[in-house]
């Protein structure tokens, strides 16, 4: 047994920011709640999401895996409108998974459940020494002057505790430089100095599905994989990206 | 010139 129903707009937003990175996904449901976590085809980036039972309007789970494939959640989402509320049911006889709209009318999708059993893919739990909380919209901003000079970024905290996002190609070069003084930046837990270098379209990929608001909490270490966390409703989402390493 | 590593590498790691 498992049937869940979400406000539609959340769970648009979460199948969106994962469907960047990943075709297909595996949902392992039970009484707590929803979580998946997936690397993308070539192995550079993770994602792991965990939607908690509380985030759910109404919540009823046994445990089970949910294979299905993102780009069919991802063009049924589209269709789905933001006053709507979503019904996630399990349909274990025809080995389907039900998603009801309801608003004004009821929309009724039925997908196929793929065979992708859940891989106990774990989240490395790595140490960082540094943590940068700053609004998605400036991030993506900086990404965006970077991506004018090169196809990589590098991530920095210099020894005076500013957060940097440089970008060097053969004759150009890029800088967007933060501070605590910054009106973007939340907070900057900053223990020493570190860099990362990072593929360009994977972190866009990362950031795509965001609101310019939400708060990311990006954790740095110097030739580490970047952590990127934040929250979508009460639901929760995590990248993690290698890093490029001379 | 850098090159990019897989995530997995640093599984073992931890």
């Amino acid at each position: 047994m498992f049937k869940a129903t979400i406000n539609a707009k959340d769970f648009k937003k979460i199948i969106d920011a994962t469907s960047n990175l990943v075709d297909e996904i595996c949902f392992e449901v039970d009484e707590n709640g929803i979580k998946a976590n997936a690397m993308d085809p070539s192995h550079v980036a993770l994602v792991s999401v965990n939607i908690p039972k509380d985030t759910f309007e109404e919540y009823i789970s046994d445990v089970h895996d949910i294979g299905v494939d993102l780009e069919a959640l991802k063009k049924i989402m589209g269709r789905a409108k933001s006053n709507e509320k979503l019904t996630l049911e399990l349909d274990e006889e025809k080995n389907k998974l039900n998603l009801i709209l309801k608003n004004d009318a009821v929309r009724k999708f039925s997908v196929s459940l793929y065979d992708v059993s859940s891989t106990n893919l774990k989240v490395p739990d790595i140490e960082y020494p540094n943590e940068v909380m700053i609004k998605a919209g400036a991030f993506v901003e900086a990404l965006k002057d970077a991506e004018l000079v090169n196809d990589h970024v590098s991530l920095k905290i210099s020894e005076d505790g500013k957060f940097i996002i440089f970008s060097k190609g053969d004759i150009n070069q890029s800088e967007t430089i933060y501070d605590n003084n910054s009106e973007s930046i939340l907070d900057l837990k900053i223990t020493e100095s570190s860099k990362s270098t990072f593929n360009l379209a994977y972190l866009k990929d990362i950031t795509k599905a965001t609101s310019s608001d939400d708060i990311l909490h990006i954790y740095l270490g110097s030739d580490m994989p970047v952590k990127i966390e934040y929250n979508i409703g009460n639901a929760k989402i995590l990248f993690l990206l290698a890093p490029r390493i001379e | 010139k850098n090159k990019q590593v897989k995530i997995e590498d640093f599984f073992k790691v931890n």
